[in-house]
């Protein structure tokens, strides 16, 4: 099947802390 | 204070989930996770959740009957969480024969029903492959456990995991990951309320210390 090209994650209004991987302390 | 601070509706809190491959070797068990949700036990000086507008996500699952904007719709919001992972994928553990991959979770809940959960896998928003389980309450400590122990992991996803694993560079996987979903619905078998929503979605980890996440609510305002 076709799939539907989609708005980049990137490109979405999500929280900086989306893009940001935790750190362990 | 959990239902603000944890993946917890007014009825159903995820304690635990892990999904893993292990392995045998010279008679000692190795394990690797991919994710993890290990146990906490938040205060109220612990920060709540920040929020993320479900609407953002919807065409990320299925959109057709079952999918998350019905569910969503259908309520109650207090139990719709979006989890982002950072799957550890630098596990050494050959593959082959002999590995076993599992997906385990455990919840606690506040009522004696039985409890459905279907984890849905999504491959540009649209379902691919569905698990559904039946897992019974047993009261421990006053409170309703559900254990789902060493689930096995179907072989779609396994075959996912090799491919992903064999991409040579991270920003490869990512491009893989940004189109896969997995959404998690566990319900009341008996009404079909939803008792919790968990839509998972993923990132390769670049940290030493393992799979990493973080949980948001998710609201429409």
């Amino acid at each position: 099947g076709s799939t539907v090209e989609q708005v980049p994650m990137r490109k979405r209004q999500l929280p900086a802390s989306f893009w940001e991987e935790p750190k362990l302390t | 204070v959990w239902q603000d601070r944890t993946i917890a509706s007014a009825k159903l809190r995820l304690l635990e989930y892990s999904a893993f491959m292990e392995t045998q070797r010279d008679r000692e068990t190795y394990k690797h996770l991919f994710v993890h949700i290990g146990p906490s036990n938040p205060g109220y000086s612990d920060p709540v959740l920040e929020s993320i507008d479900v609407r953002q996500i919807y065409d990320k699952f299925s959109e057709k009957k079952g999918g998350l904007k019905e569910l969503y719709e259908k309520g109650p919001h207090n139990a719709f969480f979006l989890v982002k992972f950072w799957a550890d994928l630098s596990s050494d553990v050959e593959e082959g024969s002999g590995v076993f991959y599992g997906v385990s979770s455990q919840y606690s809940g506040t009522e004696n029903v039985t409890i459905s959960v279907s984890t849905k896998v999504c491959s540009f928003g649209k379902q691919v492959v569905e698990k559904v389980e039946t897992e019974y309450a047993h009261l421990d400590g006053g409170k309703y456990m559900f254990r789902i122990h060493r689930s096995p992991m179907c072989e779609y996803m396994i075959n996912f995991i090799h491919k992903l694993k064999h991409l040579p560079e991270k920003y490869m996987m990512n491009s893989v990951l940004e189109n896969f979903t997995i959404l998690q619905v566990v319900s009341n078998r008996e009404t079909q309320e939803t008792l919790l929503c968990i839509a998972f979605v993923f990132e390769v980890s670049t940290s030493e210390h393992g799979a990493q996440y973080h949980v948001y609510r998710l609201v429409n305002d």
